[in-house]
This record gives structure tokens, sequence and C-alpha cells, in this order.
């Protein structure tokens, strides 16, 4: 943000042009600079240095929410707690399948990956090496089995060999497929069956170069696995990720984790007052 | 829909006999909007507006019975004249040895889409070979392999963990050897901010001759298609775009933000994860995806 300079409508139309370029879209754009006028005028801001300030708190406010992602308490005979990871084709979701096992693990919790993507390339190949270096047991799948099989498989393993924590990886599927859609609604009912509700959490996987289309990976992937929260990936790269604020602002969806490598450890729990400083950094 | 809010909009201020400059300059708002909903960049879409403005306070508009639509008509034509007009062929001719190199970022559907390539130019009459250099991606060559060979392509055979420029050398000579008539050489997808991962396209795009370069983008990108491109275009240069994932339902704003930064024609369409689904670009579907 520009040096001592007057809060002005080019000072606003600067903004209203940073705003949309993070991906946050145009009408949400909007709601936010409707909410920094009434911020700059309630404290009196008179210079853009405060009014940046100001507006990296207002959406900081906006992404703030009380929900992390779920980790399983030991002592608690509700075992395992289960973690569905979801999203469109490439996004991210087998890496942080593994990177999040390793996190577990080092908790000292014994975690089971579930490979129910049983359609792509060596996919289940692919997670199988995530599963190693993490150090965790994995439940691989034949080629071509169907998906909510595999599902029940993991779960009964699970339940049988004592597992604190179970992380399925589902095949990337694009949200008007709806025979995709429907199998994904399987994967979660069979999840359903076996598991209490508060030990599931249902994660979608967005990559932070993703534009408006996020929003509707959100409502429609929320409709058949019933979403708890946003996992963004490749906020290392030059993409803002910016459509989260959307995706809160719509329809109160939160981001939990986000994704800042390709190597094991490139996971962070995510930090709205940090993200809103860097989105406008 | 876009054509009825500008109907909308024209009819309630010709009612008043005030279509004039100001009306128009409201419409063409409108299709800024709409253009950035469909995830077209912001300077993009200022400027495409801007440019057409002229035409737009012209008198096909302004004595139009609908100007709504007359004002679609022109931003119709200049997408599609923007997107290249026409669908372009690549750079591949038989009797020599053709290359193609593709990169992008993570995830973008590179691997896929050297199968999809090599399966349509096997069927064209030519004798493709595919080469793995993402040799960081955990089973990225068996990926390329098992996709490679669902083609029914011969796939170089390389071990784990080699160096990228090595294992192209050593594909090319073979290649040649074996008179191949395409090779196509897979990368591992990077960030435009790894400097080190982007010296390493670039050296291999300066090792060899291609016939294409090919950046291969998911149609789903939003604002950061501008940044993205312009990037991989100066550092390395490409010579075509790969638009992937237009099987969903993303609007695809990011091939006119593409196109426009780059000059870069996108030459291909993959609409679908199976290896049949490639298609020749379009700029007129393209437009209509885009306008909604
Ligand atoms: N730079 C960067 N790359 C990432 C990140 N997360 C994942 N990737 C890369 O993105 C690419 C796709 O990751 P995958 O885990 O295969 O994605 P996926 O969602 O499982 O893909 P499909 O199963 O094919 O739908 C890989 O090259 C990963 O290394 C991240 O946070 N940063
Ligand atoms: N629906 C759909 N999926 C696609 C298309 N192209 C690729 N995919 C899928 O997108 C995901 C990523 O494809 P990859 O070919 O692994 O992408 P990549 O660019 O090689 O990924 P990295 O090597 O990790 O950078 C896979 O699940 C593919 O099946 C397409 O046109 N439509
Ligand atoms: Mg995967
Ligand atoms: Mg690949």
């Amino acid at each position: 943000a520009a040096a001592r300079k007057g809060v002005d409508d080019s000072f606003y139309d600067e903004i209203q042009q940073v705003l949309i370029e993070t991906d946050m879209g145009y009408e949400v754009a909007e709601e936010v600079l409707k909410m920094l006028r009434r911020e700059v005028g309630a404290r009196g801001a008179d210079d853009t240095a405060e009014a940046c300030d100001l507006l990296v708190e207002v959406i900081g406010r906006t992404l703030s929410s009380p929900v992390k992602t779920l980790v399983p308490d030991v002592s608690s005979p509700n075992k395992p707690v289960v973690i569905l990871m979801t999203g469109v084709n490439g996004s991210g979701k087998t890496t942080v399948c593994g990177k999040l096992a390793k996190r577990y693990r080092l908790l000292g919790l014994k975690v089971l990956i579930v490979a129910s993507d049983t359609f792509r390339a060596a996919a289940i190949d692919q997670l199988k090496i995530w599963a190693e270096r993490a150090e965790v047991d994995f439940q691989g799948a034949k080629e071509g089995a169907d998906p909510s099989s595999v599902v029940y498989d993991g779960l009964s393993r699970a339940k049988s060999e004592g597992h604190d924590i179970v992380i399925i990886d589902t095949a990337g599927r694009l949200q008007n497929k709806v025979n995709l859609m429907n199998e994904l609604g399987k994967i979660r009912r069979t999840v359903d069956k076996q598991i209490e509700p508060d030990a599931i959490q249902s994660l979608l996987v967005i990559d932070s170069t993703t534009g408006q289309n996020a929003i509707t990976q959100a409502e429609v992937f929320g409709e058949v696995a019933k979403l708890d929260g946003i996992i963004l990936t490749k906020l290392d790269g030059t993409a803002r990720g910016g459509i989260v604020l959307a995706i809160k602002q719509r329809m109160g969806l939160p981001v939990l984790e986000v994704g800042v490598g390709e190597t094991i450890n490139d996971l962070v729990p995510f930090d709205a007052a940090e993200y809103s400083r860097s989105l406008l950094g | 829909r876009l054509t009825e809010t500008l109907q909308t909009a024209f009819k309630k201020l010709r009612g008043k006999g005030l279509l004039n400059e100001k009306a128009v300059d409201e419409g063409l708002r409108e299709i800024r909007r709409a253009l950035l909903d469909a995830d077209v960049n912001f300077k993009v879409a200022k400027k495409f507006t801007d440019n057409i403005r002229e035409r737009a306070v012209g008198e096909e508009v302004m004595k139009s019975l609908t100007p709504g639509q007359q004002l679609i008509k022109i931003v119709r034509d200049e997408l599609v004249h923007l997107l290249g007009d026409t669908a372009v062929e690549p750079n591949v001719e038989k009797g020599r040895m053709n290359q193609f190199l593709l990169l992008g970022l993570q995830g973008s559907g590179k691997t896929t889409a050297c199968a999809k390539l090599a399966l349509n130019y096997k069927k064209d009459g030519y004798r493709p070979l595919l080469v793995p250099l993402d040799v960081y991606r955990p089973a990225a060559i068996k990926q390329l392999e098992v996709v490679g060979s669902q083609a029914g392509v011969d796939v170089f055979k390389i071990e784990e963990g080699g160096i990228p420029l090595e294992i192209m050398r050593q594909a090319y000579q073979f290649a040649k050897d074996k008179g191949y008539s395409l090779v196509i050489y897979d990368t591992a997808g990077r960030t435009t901010v790894d400097d080190e991962m982007m010296n390493e396209v670039i050296g291999l795009r300066k090792e060899l001759q291609f016939e294409e370069v090919f950046l291969v983008i998911d149609s789903m990108t939003g604002q950061d298609a501008v940044t993205t491109a312009t990037k991989f275009n100066e550092s390395v240069g490409i010579t075509g775009c790969i638009l992937t994932k237009l099987d969903g339902d993303a609007r695809g704003g990011a091939a006119l933000s593409v196109r426009d930064v780059t000059g870069v024609p996108i030459i291909f369409a993959s609409v679908g994860e199976g290896l049949k689904q490639l298609e020749p670009f379009h700029p007129d579907r393209m437009a209509g995806r885009i306008l909604g």
C-alpha cells in the first residue's frame, strides 16, 4: 500500500483491483470494499497505510474460524477418526494425505491411509510411496476395484487393528460429472455407516490457482461429501487463493490447512491473520 | 445471462430516450463484470472493454432495436478474434523427427496430455516416443508408462532419480537411432517462483530443437493465468498452449488471459480423463463458453 496518502476514490479503485486479482471475485470484492469504507469511516482512518491495515483486519476476521483439522482423542473409545480427502483432478489430495499422515504419526498416532482412487494411472503406487515416506500403514487396492468397498475394507481393518485415524484418498473428479459425484456420495455413506458423525472430517482440497469455479466445487462437493473444511494447496506459487474468501462468505466453509510445497513437511495449519496479510502483500 | 442483463439495462435507458454513450459505458461495465466472473484477468478484461468501446458507441449499437444483442455480438466477435479466429495446426510434419516439450504448473494435466498427443499422432501414422523427465513426483515415471501403454506407444525406459537433462540427451539419441517420428517430453510440474526448477526447464528448452513447446494450463485457473503464462513465456519461451479439463464447468477466461499476454495460440483442448479426449482448440466455442 502507498505511503501517507489520502483515502480517496482512486485508493478504493486500486484496492478493488488488488482484491479481484486475488480471485475473490467481483461481488465479494465489492462486499469487502463496503466493509472497508465502514471501518475507515468508523476509525477515522485518514491515510492509506492505516486503511490497508484495516483491510487486512476485515479480511482476517472474515476468514477466521474456530474449526481445526481433527485430532483424535486417544483416550476416547471412539476409534478411528476418519479424514475424507476430496477435490477436483490434480488439486493435491494424494500429496496432502501423505503430509497429514506424517503429522499424525509424529503425534504418536496409529495411522492408516486408504487408497480409494482405483482408477487413475499409478494412483495407488503414488499414495503407497507417500505412506512409506510418512511411515504409516497402507490399505491398497486392486486397480479398478470399487472405491466404496476399498473404503469399507479399510475401515474394518482400522477398527480391528486399532488405528487412531484413517485418511481416505479419493480420485480427482469434476463436480459436473454426475456419476463421479454419485460415487463420492456412496463413499461418504460407506464411512457414515461405520463411523460416528463427529469422528469424520470431510475436506475439499482446492488448488490456490483456481478461479470462480472453486465456489461451485465447494457447493457440489458439499452436497455429496458433507464438507467440514478446505485445504488450500500450492500457496508457494504466485496465486493467492482468494477464492477461499468467497467460499467463506457464501457458505461459511473455513480453510483448515495450507499446502506450501511438494515435500512431506510442507503443510501448515491455516492462520487467518497471516494469510490475509500475505493476500495483500 | 449477459444478453438479458444488457437488454434490460438498455431497455430502461432507451425507454427514456436515453440510449447514449453513458448507457453503453454501463453495458461495457456489465460485460467487464461478466468477463471477471468468467475468470478473465482484471487487466485483460479492462483492456478488452476499452478496445471495443469505439465500436460499442457506434451506430450499430446506438441505432439498433436490440442494442444489448448488438453489443454482445461485438464482444463475441472480438473474443473469437483475440482467441485466434480459427483452430491452429501444430508444427508437426512427416519425414522428420518432431519433438514436443510439455511444461506447466503442478497438476495441470501434462503427463496425461503427453499420452493423448501420442495417441492422436499415432492415429495419423506417426511413431511416437514418450520421454519421462519428471524424476521428482512419486510414481510419475510409472504413470507415464501406464498411460503410454494404454495409448499403445513406447515410453523411454529410465531408472528412478536420474537427471532430466541427461535423460533428455539419452532419449534424443535413442529416438534418432530407432527412427521415432515424434518425441514427446513430459516434465515435472513447477511454480514460476522456484528459480531452480525454472532454470531446469530453461536448460531443457535450450538443449534441443522443439517443433512445439506447450504450456499446459488448467481451464479453471483464475487471475494467476497471466502471471504464470507471462513467466513461462518470458523465461522459457512457449510456442503453444494446451487447455485442460474443459469437460468441467469452469468458464475458462484463463484462455483469453493466456492468449492476450503471450500472443501464443491455444492449440489443443483436453476434454476428459480418457486418452481419446483431446481436440483441436476452437476459438468460437471458447468465446461462447466465456460469455456464458
Ligand atoms: N508447489 C506445490 N505443489 C503441490 C502442493 N500440493 C501438491 N502439489 C503438487 O501437485 C501435483 C498434484 O498433486 P497430487 O497429490 O497428485 O494431486 P491429486 O489431487 O491427488 O491429483 P489426482 O488424484 O490426479 O486428482 C503434484 O505434482 C504435487 O507434488 C503444494 O502445496 N505446493
Ligand atoms: N476431467 C479431466 N481430467 C483431466 C484432464 N487432463 C488431465 N486430467 C486429470 O488431472 C489430473 C492431473 O493430471 P496429470 O497428467 O497427472 O497432471 P500433471 O500436470 O502431469 O501433474 P504434475 O506432474 O504433478 O505436475 C489427473 O487426475 C488426470 O487424470 C482433462 O482434460 N479432464
Ligand atoms: Mg491423487
Ligand atoms: Mg505429471
